[in-house]
């Protein structure tokens, strides 16, 4: 049995870097 | 303030790689879109987009990489990234761009218009942490 190979997804804030520190409004 | 350390290169950048938006949309990282970020960060509710503008490329003393200056956010707070050349940023309305578009499309074969100053790029911050 070949087991069907999955393919991995990605989030889309995986792709955005975090630049700047928290800050509270 | 010192650059934070190069990160690894990352698989998700490689063209075909398939992203999943907030709303549960899958698109194919080359087929992403500005309106895909802001409306995703929208529904999200905890991630805020900011707009970082590159103020400044230089060399770096690490090998095949480069320490960028960002303007962030409406208060343009400095924060400077070393990060490898081929590492993409994604442009407002321009799409991805990266130091060394060459190396990134030999790399990720992902389609990169080169980074410059003055561009201004697609960052994320938590909104209202308290």
């Amino acid at each position: 049995n070949v087991e069907p190979r999955s393919v991995p997804v990605f989030p889309w804030h995986s792709l955005v870097p975090f630049l700047a520190p928290t800050q509270s409004d | 303030a010192a650059p934070t350390p190069a990160p690894s290169l990352p698989p998700y950048f490689m063209k075909g790689s398939i992203i999943q938006l907030a709303d549960g949309e899958l698109k194919r990282v080359e087929d992403l879109r500005t309106e895909d970020f802001i409306q995703s960060a929208e529904i999200s509710g905890e991630l805020k987009i900011d707009s970082s503008t590159v103020e400044r490329i230089d060399g770096s003393p690490a090998p095949n990489s480069a320490i960028i200056q960002f303007a962030v956010g409406e208060h343009r707070v400095q924060v400077s990234v070393e990060v490898l050349v081929e590492y993409p940023f994604f442009v407002f309305g321009q799409g991805w761009s990266s130091c060394c578009p060459d190396r990134t499309t030999q790399l990720f074969e992902l389609s990169c218009a080169k980074l410059s100053v003055g561009d201004v790029c697609i960052s994320l911050t938590l909104k209202n942490l308290k």
